[in-house]
């Protein structure tokens, strides 16, 4: 699968939508 | 005649080389068996792999003897609410929870062995209107339980003598919860699918809800069994229970699809779909690794490779009758096929 098909890819998805979501 | 019937012939060399039968029990007390599980046991400093039974109103263990034979070692007698299913804990030993009820859900309890007081007991761990009920890593339990009001998302641990401790809970989504797996190769990271057709990601450590990603109008009623992520992308392995054969271009048995996490974008990897020959529709199956196995409503059971998207084996159903459970016993390469009367037939995969 290309990255153009899933949009940015990150590596550290997990990390940053904690960061992001609200708790 | 009804063998040659279901198992087209090119099927045949695969369904004999890939399984072989290693041994067979059979609980001459059950008249109906309900689920099956393989369980780690340890007793007198030995620690062995063996096999827990359900019927409706009782749940035995059984342990390996000589020449491939099986004996029971305990039989838990249940109440008056019938079992539904066992509920593994993994990298456990001497535990084992069972969820029972009637249509649904009602309790789920913990059958163990006690050191304390050399004893078999029982306890019990939740009770509701649960959903979904999954064993994870660590002696935890994962459900989803429903009030008129809302839905509850709650981790419950388990102490080595079976009390159970604080339990914490996690951000719900609003559609309900009805299967759960955890994120391979990431401690704090659970998914689940939803009523809606969705994936929901959480953080165990904070609870937070991440994520919510839909899977897709192409594999509609979908059931999460295995999460990994690698190279930035959440892989899902998720079964369709009402696949059927005559939909197997569009609606595999299993498939693998690739979320990307940070856009909620999502492709498929691979499916799987009934072999040619079986009429009919999956019931019920288990994912271990890359390999999946379900009873079919024509009485087989199919294996297939995720990663190739084949059927890699066959067990037609035997002369004593059709196949009803299908699981994977962890960590040996063993595959558990059970039949309605009780037989537990192990097989070498």
């Amino acid at each position: 699968c290309s990255e153009s098909d899933l949009g940015p890819i990150s590596l550290n998805w997990f990390e940053e939508l904690s960061a992001e979501a609200p708790s | 005649d009804t063998v040659e019937q279901l198992t087209p012939a090119l099927l045949d060399d695969l369904r004999e080389e890939s399984l072989q039968l290693v041994s067979k029990l059979k609980d001459s007390s059950s008249s109906c068996a309900v689920d099956v599980s393989a369980v780690w046991w340890e007793a007198a400093g030995c620690r062995e792999l063996c096999v827990v039974t359900a019927c409706e109103s009782s749940v035995s263990l059984w342990k390996p003897l000589a020449s491939d034979r099986w004996g029971k070692v305990y039989t838990w007698q249940l109440g008056e609410i019938p079992v539904i299913q066992i509920v593994p804990l993994p990298d456990t030993c001497n535990l084992v929870c069972i969820a029972l009820g009637d249509l649904e859900i009602g309790e789920v309890r913990l059958l163990l062995y006690s050191s304390e007081n050399d004893s078999f007991k029982q306890a019990l761990v939740k009770t509701g209107n649960i959903k979904a009920v999954l064993g994870l890593k660590g002696r935890r339990l994962v459900s989803s339980s429903r009030t008129m009001q809302e839905q509850q998302v709650e981790i419950v641990s388990l102490s080595e003598t079976g009390r159970s401790r604080d339990g914490q809970t996690l951000m719900p989504p609003e559609e309900t919860v009805l299967a759960f797996a955890e994120v391979e190769g990431m401690r704090d990271a659970l998914v689940g699918t939803t009523a809606v057709n969705s994936i929901v990601v959480w953080n165990l450590k904070t609870g937070q809800l991440l994520k919510k990603m839909h899977v897709g109008y192409s594999h509609p009623a979908s059931i999460c069994h295995r999460a990994y992520s690698d190279s930035g992308l959440l892989f899902v392995v998720l079964s369709h229970p009402h696949a059927k054969e005559s939909e197997s271009c569009g609606n595999p048995a299993f498939c693998v699809i690739a979320f990307n996490p940070k856009t909620a974008r999502s492709t498929g990897v691979t499916s799987s779909s009934l072999p040619p020959g079986h009429a009919g529709r999956y019931l019920e199956g288990d994912v271990k690794d890359a390999s999946a196995a379900a009873v079919l409503t024509s009485g087989a059971i199919a294996v297939w490779d995720l990663l190739l998207g084949q059927c890699t084996a066959l067990l037609p159903p035997g002369p004593a009758g059709s196949w009803s459970l299908a699981r994977w016993a962890t960590p040996s390469a063993c595959l558990l096929a059970g039949q309605r009367d009780g037989t537990v037939c192990l097989y070498r995969y």
